[in-house]
């Protein structure tokens, strides 16, 4: 869930 | 992490690192839009507004630095460096890029995961960027040839985001709650606004001729 919440993405 | 994404990444570096090249090595902007780097510059300031809150990585963090800094140098280069900003196309690059500005924020305000500040500008980064190389491209247009570093700049661009298109499905069947359809979508809008950019630069690869965009 927290992955999709933050934004590890550049 | 997934090959996808770390080869875009990749794409990513080594399109500014080109761009770097081109207007360190020749001493020129030609055939670079000032708008496209002030385009770019204001969609990593306002996507990595979290870059001093959330700590990711050591690899995003350094990336988000890298492509801050790399954009506003080059926009400060083509407008104060003496040599660069004589070689700039004043007069081709005359794409009205605050329209891109406007829509892009009045989407992000009405099209958004959370309506927050920090919510808002990512959308409004997502958006933006999507439609970034429109003045590039016009410019690329009107200019006719494309030298051989804006043109390799302009393809690795356009390929990088087609890189997080595969991860963005990746990811998406790989983990559960994975939803990115903001940035699916405008991802997608943006590598098809390469489309036409990419069969040309393909056609004088195919016939190792100067690419030539049709006036």
């Amino acid at each position: 869930k927290a992955s999709s919440k933050v934004k590890d993405e550049l | 992490m997934n090959i996808f994404r770390f080869a875009g990444d990749m794409t990513h570096l080594i399109s500014i690192l080109v761009l770097l090249l081109k207007i360190y090595a020749t001493k020129s902007c030609s055939g670079i839009s000032l708008k496209t780097q002030e385009l770019y510059a204001l969609v990593f300031l306002t996507r990595y507004l979290d870059l001093f809150t959330d700590f990711i990585s050591v690899y995003n963090t350094i990336m988000k630095l890298v492509f801050i800094a790399s954009s506003l140098a080059v926009v400060c280069c083509m407008r104060m460096h003496r040599v660069v900003r004589r070689s700039y196309d004043k007069d081709l690059d005359t794409f009205r890029h605050y329209f891109l500005i406007l829509a892009s924020f009045v989407l992000a305000l009405l099209v958004n995961e959370k309506f927050t500040f920090q919510e808002i500008f990512w959308a409004f980064s997502i958006y933006l960027e999507a439609l970034a190389i429109l003045p590039q491209l016009v410019l690329l247009q009107r200019s006719g040839n494309v030298d051989n570093l804006t043109g390799q700049y302009v393809f690795f661009l356009g390929a990088y985001r087609a890189f997080y298109i595969l991860n963005w499905i990746y990811r998406y069947f790989t983990e559960q709650h994975f939803s990115r359809w903001i940035a699916c979508v405008s991802g997608l809008v943006q590598t098809v606004l390469y489309a036409d950019f990419f069969y040309y630069y393909f056609i004088s690869w195919k016939n190792n001729a100067k690419m030539q965009l049709p006036a």
